[in-house]
C-alpha cells in the first residue's frame, strides 16, 4: 500500500 | 499606502498561472521587502512559497505591513484583460478592501483600471527549517515538465533518484513502465541546458504525479528548475523569476507501508 503523507507531517504550523 | 509596479505585467500572468492550478485562493503578504505567498492546496500535500523582492519591481512602496486575500481566479480574470506589453501597477490603501490593478499600454495610450474586492483568508503558515539537502539537481524547466508529462501516461506516481552518475526518474502501471535517466552534462555552451548534480548521499523518493505536473505550471518563468531532495523529508521544486524572487514547490513524498 502506497500512502500519500502531508506536509504538517514534516513541519510545524507557525 | 502599497503601489507596486512592474514594466512587464507577463511576469505577473506567468505568476498566476504557476499558483492557481494548485490553489483557489491565496494571500499576498506585502511589506517593505516585498511580496510572499505561502499556501497549501485543499490537501495539505503541496505548499507553495512564493517570493517577489521589493527591489525587483520597477516601482514599490509599502509603508505598512499589509495582508491581501484574493481569490485567484478573479485575479486571472483581471490579469487577462492587461495586454502582453503592458505595465501593471497594484495599488491599495493601508486597511483597505480592494485591491486596484492599473494596466498601461506603452506611450500609454490605453490606460484601464480594475478593481477586485479582497478576502479575509484563514491563514495557515507551515514553519520551514533550513535544510541541507543530500542531493540538488539543476535541470532544464522543459526537460523536467516534459518527464513530468511524459511518465504521468504511466501511473499516478514518480520515483525520482538521484546518484552521482546522474538522475532517474520512474514510473509504471497497468501499461507497463518508464525509465528516463538524465547523466550530469559535461559540457554545454548555455548555462541553462545544462542538468548538474550536486550529491552528498544518493536519494530515492516516490511523488504524486499530479502535483508534479501542477509544478511545472512554473515553466515559462524560467529556463533552469532545481530539485532538492533528502531521505524523509519534502522535495522543492524551484523556479528562479529573473531578479525578482522565486517561487517554491514543496511536496510531502509518497511512502509504501
Amino acid at each position: 500500500i502506497v500512502t500519500q503523507l502531508r506536509l504538517c507531517q514534516y513541519y510545524i504550523v507557525a | 499606502m502599497f503601489e507596486a509596479r512592474l514594466v512587464q505585467s507577463a511576469i505577473l500572468k506567468k505568476v498566476l498561472e504557476a499558483i492557481k492550478d494548485l490553489l483557489t485562493e491565496a494571500t499576498f503578504d506585502c511589506s517593505d521587502s516585498g511580496i510572499q505567498l505561502q499556501a497549501m492546496d485543499n490537501a495539505h500535500v503541496s505548499l507553495v512559497s512564493l517570493n517577489l523582492r521589493s527591489d525587483g519591481f520597477d516601482k514599490y512602496r509599502c509603508d505598512r505591513n499589509l495582508s491581501m486575500g484574493m481569490n485567484l481566479g478573479n485575479m486571472t480574470k483581471i490579469m487577462k484583460c492587461a495586454g502582453a506589453e503592458d505595465t501593471v501597477t497594484m495599488k491599495a490603501q493601508d486597511n483597505a478592501d480592494v485591491v486596484a490593478f492599473m494596466f498601461e499600454s506603452k506611450n500609454q495610450e490605453k490606460v484601464s483600471d480594475y478593481e477586485m474586492k479582497l478576502m479575509n483568508l484563514d491563514q495557515e503558515h507551515l514553519g520551514i527549517p533550513e535544510t541541507d539537502y543530500s542531493c540538488i539537481v539543476k535541470m532544464p524547466s522543459q526537460e523536467f515538465a516534459r518527464i513530468c508529462r511524459d511518465l504521468s501516461q504511466f501511473g499516478e506516481s514518480m520515483a525520482i533518484s538521484c546518484t552521482k552518475e546522474g538522475v532517474k526518474f520512474s514510473s509504471a502501471g497497468d501499461i507497463g513502465s518508464a525509465n528516463i535517466k538524465l547523466a550530469q552534462t559535461a559540457n554545454v555552451d548555455a548555462e541553462e541546458e545544462a542538468v548538474v548534480i550536486e550529491m552528498q548521499e544518493p536519494v530515492s523518493l516516490t511523488f504524486a504525479c499530479r502535483y508534479l505536473n501542477s509544478f511545472t505550471k512554473a515553466t515559462p518563468l524560467s529556463a533552469q528548475v532545481q530539485l532538492s531532495m533528502s531521505a524523509d523529508v519534502p522535495l522543492v521544486v524551484e523556479y528562479k523569476i529573473g531578479e525578482l524572487g522565486h517561487i517554491r514547490y514543496y511536496l510531502a513524498p509518497k511512502i509504501e507501508d
